[in-house]
């Protein structure tokens, strides 16, 4: 099941950025994969906050998923 | 696409993002 693929590969990423495994990620997690990832930290701002679909700034689980499942074209 | 540039789209951000994910994840 491609649903199933998907949300499981979403909560792998997920838990890189969620180190603590709170269950949301916030701007200050988001800032810390500055120096794990190539991004800087102003991209990794824009990020989180395409991320963030209703803009109260955690990112959980689910808008993960949907953002991950938009990159992928779905 | 041309990187660096200042207009460059926010899902060329996301998808630089998860592709790095993706090969951090992969990599370790």
């Amino acid at each position: 099941d491609m649903k199933r693929i998907i949300a499981d590969k979403a909560r792998e990423l997920f838990i890189v950025c969620d180190k603590e495994e709170k269950g949301f990620v916030c701007r200050r997690d988001m800032q810390r994969l500055d120096g794990e990832l190539p991004l800087s930290p102003e991209q990794l701002e824009e990020v989180f906050d395409s991320l963030d679909d209703d803009g109260n700034g955690f990112l959980t689980l689910e808008e993960f998923t949907d953002g991950f499942g938009g990159f992928l074209g779905l | 696409m041309e990187p660096g540039k200042p207009g460059a789209t926010n899902e060329g951000v996301l998808a630089n993002f998860f592709n790095s994910l993706l090969s951090k994840k992969t990599g370790t």
